[in-house]
């Protein structure tokens, strides 16, 4: 669990 | 960006401007719970703080900014401006008994050890159940104001709305993200009751009021 989605939702 | 999203979001902004009308045209915070507003703040100020780190666009900055900005005005209106109306003696849930679990939840499950997605990740799994300290109150006192109901209802159908978002996005990009997909389905969830009486009373005309 160490990759880093993205975040692009608020 | 979909449309459920999109709406989601919407929503979302609808519900802040409701009740930054509801108190500024009543002149009152009556019926509404300090403490969820606070968390709230708690909330955005967490899971933004990547406005310094990265971009992604400016509608997403925008919003960001804005979401900041008026809980930190609503949280100001309830504390100073309408002071008065705002009675802490019926806000009675225990906020640790919110932070503490989120705090622990956001340890095991996270998307990195680092102090960016652990605030995430916390501020995901305590905006999921923000609204209690609101809905404990409302359990409390029975009933509320029309003008509150539709904001609850607007703020409700936010995170709603973002559940066909992550099941479009699965399908589409291949998107998944289990932490605010759980999340979202509690939050969502935490509202079934709320939401019952909203369609088969406040909707038919009548005022929102629990049976004794």
């Amino acid at each position: 669990s160490e990759s880093s989605l993205p975040k692009d939702e608020l | 960006m979909n449309i459920f999203r999109f709406f989601g979001d919407l929503s979302h902004l609808a519900s802040i401007f409701i009740l930054i009308h509801k108190i500024t045209t009543t002149r009152s915070c009556r019926g509404i719970s300090f403490k969820t507003q606070a968390l709230y703040v708690t909330v955005f100020v967490t899971r933004y703080l990547d406005l310094f780190t990265s971009y992604v666009s400016l509608y997403n900055t925008v919003m960001k900014i804005f979401f900041i900005a008026s809980s930190c005005y609503i949280l100001y209106l309830m504390r100073v401006r309408y002071r008065p109306t705002n009675d802490p003696s019926i806000d009675t849930f225990r906020l640790e008994y919110l932070v503490g679990p989120c705090v622990v939840l956001a340890l095991i499950f996270n998307y990195g050890y680092n102090p960016t997605e652990l605030l995430w990740s916390f501020s995901i799994f305590l905006e999921s159940v923000a609204i209690l300290p609101q809905l404990f109150m409302l359990q409390r006192t029975g009933e509320a104001e029309t003008i509150t109901t539709h904001y609850l209802a607007a703020l409700g159908a936010y995170r709603a709305l973002y559940i066909p978002n992550w099941i479009y996005r699965y399908f589409s990009e291949g998107y998944v993200d289990p932490i605010s997909v759980t999340a979202g389905l509690v939050q969502t969830g935490l509202y079934l009751d709320f939401f019952y009486v909203y369609f088969t009373k406040v909707l038919q005309g009548q005022k929102f009021e629990l049976p004794a």
